[in-house]
């Protein structure tokens, strides 16, 4: 028997928002510890990898580790009839998961709606990705971030990102012209959500496609922070962390010139 | 697609 319910059921619709331009099925794994799920847009350059910890559910219970292959795009139809303020709960029968059940209550409990959606076997790629130290590690209010990659896809489809100590660049250029922002590390104690910092190994300089980056945007409403991880000729990672878990997107870079 | 690594130039299949 698997049970898990989000109090917070709003969070499920962000989450599923934040995947769901990526990938459209993809196999959410459940086990004792939580609900995690990795998957690859179709083209192999970008991965969602999505973590939430049994303890962020209330309650929250998984006698055996199974997969619920779902249909991202059939998940959000049915997640749009679930209020923002509604306590979701998802159950499923481990042992024949065909289907999984969704339940949204109101806050008064008066009203209470039961969904049922179908499930799909899902043969998916899982990547092996290792625990890494990156050159340059940058931490940006996310709303900064969105506003970047939605300014700089004006200027042109890819955008190099330089990070050294002192600021971390955003630069592109196109047919039009250029464009390029810097930010400086600033910390304000009193709004931390406000504040830049990097960490720096040894600095950086990448080129990444713009469409995938503004995609990973949509994550922004589940954080005021994001983390950006970047090391010379690897994959740069964005995380949004989340009191319950985090949602991480990988892509891999653009060749140099 | 051209000038575009993959992820699975860098990371290997489970």
């Amino acid at each position: 028997m698997f049970e898990a319910r989000l109090t917070q059921g709003a969070l499920l619709k962000r989450l599923l928002d934040s995947v769901k331009e990526l990938v459209t099925d993809a196999n959410f794994d459940c086990s004792e510890t939580g609900i995690s799920l990795q998957a690859m847009d179709n083209s192999h350059v970008a991965l969602v990898s999505l973590s939430l910890r049994a303890e962020g559910f209330n309650p929250y219970r998984c006698d055996r580790g199974f997969s619920l292959g779902v249909n991202l795009n059939s998940l959000n139809k049915i997640m749009k009839c679930a209020g923002n303020e509604d306590v979701i709960t998802l159950k499923a029968d481990d042992s024949s998961a065909d289907s999984l059940c969704l339940l949204f209550e109101n806050s008064s409990n008066e009203r209470v709606s039961e969904y049922e959606l179908k499930l799909m076997d899902i043969d998916q790629e899982h990547l092996s990705i290792p625990e890494t130290d990156y050159d340059a590690t940058v931490m940006m209010p996310s709303a900064e971030f969105q506003r970047i990659c939605r300014d700089l896809m004006v200027v042109s489809e890819s955008v190099t990102i330089d990070v050294s100590k002192d600021e971390i660049k955003f630069t592109a250029e196109g047919e039009l012209g250029t464009g390029n922002v810097k930010l400086k590390p600033t910390s304000t104690i009193d709004k931390p959500e406000e504040s830049i910092t990097i960490e720096l190994g040894q600095t950086v300089s990448l080129q990444f496609s713009l469409k995938y980056l503004s995609n990973f945007t949509r994550g922004t409403p589940l954080s005021d922070q994001v983390m950006l991880c970047l090391s010379d000729n690897m994959p740069l990672l964005v995380e949004y962390k989340m009191d319950i878990g985090y949602i991480r997107y990988y892509l891999a870079p653009k060749v140099g010139d | 697609i051209n000038g575009q690594y993959f992820l699975c130039n860098f990371y290997a299949q489970k």
